[in-house]
């Protein structure tokens, strides 16, 4: 059993509070998620439905994550079913 | 699909949808298990160019590559990134890591949607005829979310997000996760921004029926579309040894019982087990069986496999018995041995004969495709139900259209149950759910944006509801197959989809983003909320925001159920899309507990996209039971259209 096992999450950033210091957005969130998870990487960027990205966490690392700014909202992984 | 465009009035030679080329520019994009290009209702014989606009691709993978997609199949793309993440990586023994469809699911929707003409379709005969999809000329875009292992959120997401890249015009998703609040929920989330981008969002309201409140798909951005029945049933008849027949429905086809009578014992019967009249795996005693025919009741496990349990234990032939779970509702599958199905009373009965004779005995007589079968539509047992659980204000499902027993294409990677051990490869399939209904509509508003290119999703949708019929042509209502009673707009909406009405509405119930923005302000989304779906910046201002102004086609009035007089006002507006016409209001309600007026009465327009707004003001004038319901309609005709609108008054 792992002892901080982690899950994935959907991460919502309000790009409208990017810092001028970044270039492109996808270093922002990639800034913002390397300063609560040295190992963590995005699985997907988001560009047009939401602005943000999905990535593996531990509970620990999500707490931390949510008190980054700029960070909208952190939604665990829901699963689908097909009708 | 066969059997369907007649139904729904499509497919005559003077067709008001004309096999033109504005219909070819529309691009479904749907969102399920993938896609098999092989499959002749891909085939793009006759289209022209991919249209300009496209951005989308072709993705490379498992058994895939680029030369799968054509003028018909423009796009294939897979989502995996979070299923992997979740579940470890894709067995490419198990499943194809690519667009291709190993399950069959995501060829019947796109094929139900906007696959080509086929002639001379059928699953072993039954349903035979020229298959099609609603618009046979829309080119389709398959996106690959869902695996063995299920559909997850952030996959779907992507999909979405790369669609609106891609530019589709329809989005068409027959899954869903829930009841989740709206920006929770990646569906609703994705739809939203669809939606913004004028593509029209179409989902399955799921398979939680009859139970009331059990509605995916909520949002009023997404068009939420319920199942019925067509007019054509597979009966297969129980033939008992006292006499008596009973109506089932089959589509099996292979070796038939032979001309006697078989012996005949209930599951629970013929096994040690609590659950064996489930026909569970391993649970039927082989000495008990062999050489006989065995009632099962339906439940738990898949009605096929209980099939093959009876055929791995020796069994000759099955009967289905629903439960009260499915009532009189009849499901046909193509079973691996000779089976039919049959409804909750006719299973009673025959349970009743069974304890009854010391010797009793069956045989099932099958009868092929019959058409015409009166009354339909009837509302699929199956499909979900409101009231709205997220936002009561907010009437859903939107819509019915056929979900029942719908032949359209199959992958050819396994049989038509599904079943490992069905070894059977078949082009069509014939299978049930709120996921057939779906992409009907999907393909019905590739039809009207062809038709309309200028109107906005929202009107798309207003059109489909204003125009659907909710009464027989006798004049009696569509029924529900759950009760055997008339069906209320919790069970079909705004009623069955009517295509050919739908192309010309005269009125519109028009919405822009800027009324769904509001439309969250009056629910109290906080800002960050609404942020999460507009991905803007603070949307509410210090203004009052009402849902009952929320400019959608259908009406849902909430009053309190501890008594006096309630009033509620809720404010419409109606853009003119037809001629210039003087429309009147007319009223019917169920229930004389509440006191309805319109206010003006009558509604002239002299131009095209003229707006018009009108007052409803809802009086309760006495007290009702806690969780009762009462229904009604209001209306607006200017003698050639009618513009319709359910009513749904629930008291808490």
């Amino acid at each position: 059993v792992e002892e901080n096992p982690k899950s994935t999450y959907i991460i919502r950033m309000a790009k409208y509070q990017m810092p001028a210091v970044f270039e492109h957005h996808t270093r922002w969130y990639d800034s913002s998620l390397k300063s609560v998870s040295g190992s963590a990487e995005m699985l997907y960027t988001y560009n047009n439905v939401v602005h943000g990205y999905s990535t593996k966490l531990t509970a620990q690392e999500v707490e931390a994550l949510k008190a980054q700014p700029g960070v909208l909202s952190v939604w665990p992984e829901l699963k689908y079913e097909l009708h | 699909t066969t059997r369907t465009p007649e139904f729904l009035g499509l497919g005559k030679s003077d067709s008001i949808y004309p096999e033109s080329d504005s219909g070819s520019d529309v691009i479904i994009g749907v969102l399920d298990t993938g896609v098999w290009p092989e499959s002749k209702s891909f085939d793009d014989t006759g289209l022209g160019p991919v249209p300009s606009g496209w951005k989308g691709a072709c993705e490379t993978g498992t058994n895939f590559s680029a030369s799968n997609c054509n003028r018909k199949l423009i796009g294939a793309r897979f989502f995996s990134k979070g299923y992997e993440a979740t579940l470890g990586p894709i067995d490419t023994s198990r499943e194809s890591k690519s667009p291709r469809d190993d399950d069959g699911h995501g060829t019947h929707t796109a094929s139900t949607a906007a696959g080509s003409v086929v002639e001379g379709a059928s699953l072993f005969g039954y349903a035979q005829g020229s298959a099609r999809g609603m618009a046979t000329r829309a080119r389709i875009a398959a996106y690959k979310v869902c695996w063995v292992g299920g559909c997850f959120s952030s996959d779907i997401l992507k999909a979405i997000d790369q669609a609106v890249e891609d530019n589709v015009n329809v989005l068409s998703m027959s899954l869903g996760g829930g009841m989740s609040d709206y920006y929770r929920d990646s569906v609703a989330v994705g739809a939203f921004a669809a939606m913004e981008k004028g593509i029209f969002v179409s989902c399955s309201a799921g398979n939680a029926g009859p139970s009331s409140f059990s509605l995916s798909n909520l949002a009023p951005w997404i068009t939420t579309v319920g199942a019925g029945t067509l007019d054509r049933d597979f009966p297969a008849y129980v033939s008992l040894g006292n006499g008596k027949n009973f109506s089932g429905v089959s589509l099996y086809k292979g070796n038939t019982l032979p001309g006697t009578l078989l012996p005949f014992i209930y599951a629970a019967n013929a096994s040690n087990a609590t659950n064996g009249n489930l026909c569970m795996m391993g649970t039927l005693i082989p000495e008990k069986v062999a050489g006989k025919i065995v009632i099962c009741d339906r439940g738990v496990n898949a009605r096929v496999q209980k099939g093959s349990v009876v055929k791995a234990a020796g069994g000759l032939g099955m009967v289905l018995a629903n439960t009260a779970a499915n009532g009189e509702e009849l499901v046909a599958d193509a079973h691996l041995l000779p089976a039919t199905s049959v409804g909750q009373k006719s299973g009673d009965d025959i349970k009743k004969y069974l304890s009854s004779d010391p010797k009793p005995s069956v045989t099932i007589l099958f009868e092929g495709t019959k058409v015409g079968v009166q009354p339909s539509p009837v509302v699929a047992a199956f499909s979900s139900r409101g009231p709205n659980s997220i936002t009561p204000e907010i009437l859903k499902p939107d819509i019915i259209a056929p979900g029942v027993n719908i032949l359209a294409g199959w992958s050819g990677a396994l049989g038509p149950t599904g079943l490992p051990i069905d070894d059977r490869r078949v082009p069509f399939n014939i299978i049930s759910g709120t996921s057939m209904s779906c992409p009907h509509v999907s393909g019905l508003a590739a039809l009207l944006k062809g038709a309309h290119p200028d109107w906005s999703p929202a009107a798309i949708r207003s059109a489909l509801m204003t125009t659907a019929y909710t009464v027989y042509k006798n004049g009696r209502n569509i029924l529900d197959i759950a009760t055997g009673k008339p069906s209320t707009p919790f069970d079909h909406g705004a009623g069955h989809v009517d295509p050919i009405a739908a192309h010309d509405p005269g009125l519109v119930y028009d919405l822009t983003v800027d009324d769904y923005v509001n439309f969250l302000c009056a629910l109290n989304y906080t800002d960050d909320q609404i942020s999460g779906l507009t991905r803007k910046e603070g949307s509410c201002k210090a203004k009052k925001y009402s849902v009952t102004d929320f400019n959608y086609p259908s009406f849902a009035v909430n009053f309190q159920s501890t008594g006096g007089s309630t009033v509620a006002k809720y404010t419409r507006t109606l853009t003119n899309v037809g001629p210039a016409g003087t429309y009147k209001v007319s009223l019917k309600s169920e229930t004389q507990m509440v006191k309805v007026s319109v206010v003006p009465e009558t509604l002239t327009f002299s131009q095209r996209n003229e707006k018009k707004s009108y007052t409803v003001t809802f009086n309760a004038v006495g007290a009702m039971k806690p969780n009762s319901n009462s229904f009604g309609h209001i209306e607006w005709s200017d003698g050639k259209h009618t513009v319709g609108s359910p009513i749904a008054f629930s008291w808490s």
